[in-house]
């Protein structure tokens, strides 16, 4: 799965996630990247969400929409919402991680697997890629 | 305030060092840099955080090295189903498609759900159609081929006929409550 989030000079915000899925699936199962609030979700008053991991506990947890919802609802800053999320996605079983990036340019790179191939840039220019914890 | 305009992923799972190459490393590395560059060339240069978005993901999915487009995973019959989705904060605007086989870039496909019908979401063979009406590249399905993924649905095979494996993932245990994923890959 990949996945990247934007903020741009206007202040709007955008997410995108596409995948291949899972190795093996049958009876054509989706997973949550294309389900929006699932996997993906982006709100120009919170942060923008693109999610990869463990589907179907992503689907549950609607973790996209539940992170923005943290924010809006309880100003919960994106990291702590960011941790929040997957963690509950971990007290369910899944695994995975996801991307966050809010309006005011703040990002949160939280996963609870052994790594998430991520990169960042910013405003002027400078890159930054991690893979393992 | 932050300082960032653009973050991306590119797969989570158990990735162990151990067994990364150097090398492989260093292609994950350069490819994941590519999208970034990709990306802040667009918010750069005034596109919009929708274009920066759709932009970067393409980098990644015309990468082989990651499990989207070309390089996705294979299904249990061997065949290629790919998913997308994109969403816009300004207006709350999305789209997305599941099931797809012929499509080289599924984010553009699902933009352009958002942005060219009435809709949110599309599947299979209609998303198909509705790309063709739209203009959406469309490729054979052998173009998502490669050997790296045909062996791991192979292996995948011999281990277990029916289960599931998520893409970046060895040998993570079962958890109470959940069903059996061993080798989860995704």
């Amino acid at each position: 799965t990949v996945g990247c989030v934007a903020l741009d000079h206007n202040g709007n915000l955008a997410a995108g996630t596409s995948t291949g899925g899972m190795t093996n699936k049958k009876y054509g199962r989706v997973g949550d990247a294309p389900i929006i609030g699932a996997g993906t979700y982006a709100n120009n008053k919170t942060v923008a969400v693109s999610c990869t991991g463990w589907g179907e506990f992503y689907i549950r947890s609607v973790v996209a929409h539940d992170l923005s919802a943290l924010m809006e609802y309880k100003g919960l800053s994106v990291q702590v919402a960011g941790k929040t999320v997957i963690k509950k996605v971990g007290d369910l079983g899944g695994d995975g991680g996801l991307i966050a990036l809010d309006k005011d340019g703040n990002m949160a790179m939280p996963f609870n697997t052994e790594g998430m191939y991520r990169g960042a840039v910013t405003k002027d220019g400078k890159i930054e890629i991690l893979i393992y914890k | 305030m932050g300082n960032y305009v653009l973050v991306i992923h590119g797969g989570a799972g158990t990735i162990l060092k151990k067994n990364m190459t150097p090398e492989k490393e260093a292609r994950y590395k350069a490819g994941l840099e590519e999208a970034l560059k990709k990306g802040y060339a667009v918010l750069e240069a005034g596109g919009t955080s929708l274009d920066a978005v759709e932009a970067t993901i393409r980098i990644l999915e015309d990468n082989p090295l990651f499990n989207a487009g070309k390089g996705a995973v294979f299904t249990h019959d061997g065949r290629n189903e790919l998913d997308a989705a994109i969403m816009d904060g300004k207006t709350l605007g999305a789209g997305s498609v599941a099931g797809v086989r012929t499509i080289k870039n599924p984010i553009t496909l699902a933009r352009a759900v958002m942005e060219k019908s009435e809709h949110v979401m599309m599947v299979g063979n209609g998303a198909e159609q509705f790309a063709a009406e739209v203009g959406v590249e469309i490729v054979d399905t052998s173009y998502f081929r490669t050997e790296e993924r045909w062996q791991g649905l192979q292996n995948a095979l011999k281990e277990d006929s029916i289960k599931a494996k998520l893409d970046h993932s060895f040998l993570t245990p079962q958890k109470a409550g959940t069903i059996n994923h061993d080798n989860k890959f995704g």
